[in-house]
């Protein structure tokens, strides 16, 4: 996955995510793609949850997933999450929650709360900090406040590190792939470093929601697990999503 | 751009998105939330149950490519509807109405919906 929150200079933030998936999931040799993969992409879904007829958030979902790991709501925050390796993983959860230790969430569970109930990005952002999982990830969030950017580094219990865009220091941006912010990326699977050049490339007075679509349409940023590309404006309430194919040659992550 | 791992010049004019790396647009849906849990997803699911059916056949693929026997999908079509009812609502009655209208085991619907956390092992 790549996920980018952004400022622009008259401090539009704009947010943007690839969702990759279905790694080691069945290599199709013929076509060149993940099964699992290609698979997922006809269930992409975009939705409008509603309450008394009223929107209360969108998100870009694959049919039959409940949780939500792509969604906006509208004119208050937006919110990615994309996922975080760790020996100390979902497994564990798992076998806790079997055991009857059941105090953790469901990491899509947790953002689908987050994006119902919550109602403003700094509640938001301490609930995605501050409630047990069951397995660690990477949350995403954009407010609708220049700064409100922030990638939160979680594990299952703890939240690790809370990076946010800070302009005094050039930070005009935020973007996680699948490592933490402040390690070196798996040197097989840097998506990070290409993403970084093209935002940079692009500069902060040029981002909008078409050029981080250029970003994420930027081998290996798009790569064979690509499913859906999706681009959210939280001033202006709106979430667009689009199916993804990556043309050979191209990385199989 | 010819070896891995095949890193381009930044692209620009991608949008609005066009050629070989878009492969279509995006259905939209209404999900009412005023809706009881286990009728919210009825719409969305009556309309991809097909691509949803496909989708789990080619993960139990997998999973009998790793256990033959099939030991492995009896155990998600036995164990996980036991775990449905542990899950949060409204979670655990939106699942239900997902498996009802998709005619799909509720084990392999869980499956899917906790795969997040399953996908680690």
């Amino acid at each position: 996955c790549t996920s980018v929150v952004a400022e622009d200079n008259k401090g539009n933030l704009v947010h943007g995510r690839n969702l990759d998936f279905g790694l080691f999931m069945g290599w199709d040799v013929k076509n060149k793609s993940w099964i699992i993969s290609e698979k997922l992409k006809p269930l992409v879904v975009n939705l409008d949850f509603k309450r008394n007829n009223q929107t209360v958030f969108k998100s870009t979902n694959f049919a039959g997933y409940v949780g939500m790991l792509t969604g906006i709501k509208p004119h208050i925050f937006t919110l990615t999450m994309n996922e975080r390796f760790s020996l100390d993983g979902g497994y564990i959860g798992i076998l806790e929650w079997i055991l009857g230790q059941r105090d953790g969430m469901w990491m899509s569970f947790l953002t689908r709360s987050v994006l119902e109930n919550a109602n403003s990005y700094e509640e938001a952002k301490t609930r995605l900090a501050q409630t047990k999982l069951l397995a660690p990830a990477y949350f995403i969030l954009g407010g609708n406040q220049t700064g409100q950017g922030c990638i939160i580094t979680r594990s299952r219990l703890l939240s690790i590190d809370i990076l946010e865009i800070d302009l005094k220091l050039g930070r005009w941006y935020v973007l996680e792939t699948n490592y933490d912010h402040w390690k070196e990326p798996f040197f097989l699977d840097d998506r990070r470093t290409p993403a970084k050049k093209c935002m940079n490339q692009t500069t902060q007075t040029n981002i909008s929601l078409k050029t981080i679509y250029d970003v994420l349409s930027t081998k290996p940023v798009l790569n064979k697990l690509t499913t859906y590309t999706t681009l959210m404006q939280v001033s202006e309430g709106s979430l667009e999503s689009y199916i993804r194919d990556c043309p050979n040659p191209c990385m199989p992550w | 751009q010819f070896i891995p791992p095949y890193t381009e010049e930044c692209r620009t004019g991608m949008y609005p998105p066009n050629g070989p790396t878009f492969r279509g647009a995006v259905s939209w849906y209404t999900v009412d939330l005023d809706l009881p849990p286990s009728k919210r997803w009825t719409a969305v699911i009556t309309d991809k149950k097909t691509d949803l059916i496909e989708m789990i056949q080619a993960i139990k693929d997998l999973a009998n490519a790793f256990v033959p026997s099939g030991k492995l999908i009896e155990l998600v079509d036995i164990m996980l509807p036991l775990m449905v009812d542990t899950l949060p609502n409204p979670f655990s009655d939106e699942i239900k109405g997902i498996a009802a209208v998709s005619g799909i085991p509720l084990g392999e619907v869980v499956l899917f919906n906790i795969f997040y956390e399953v996908f680690t092992v």
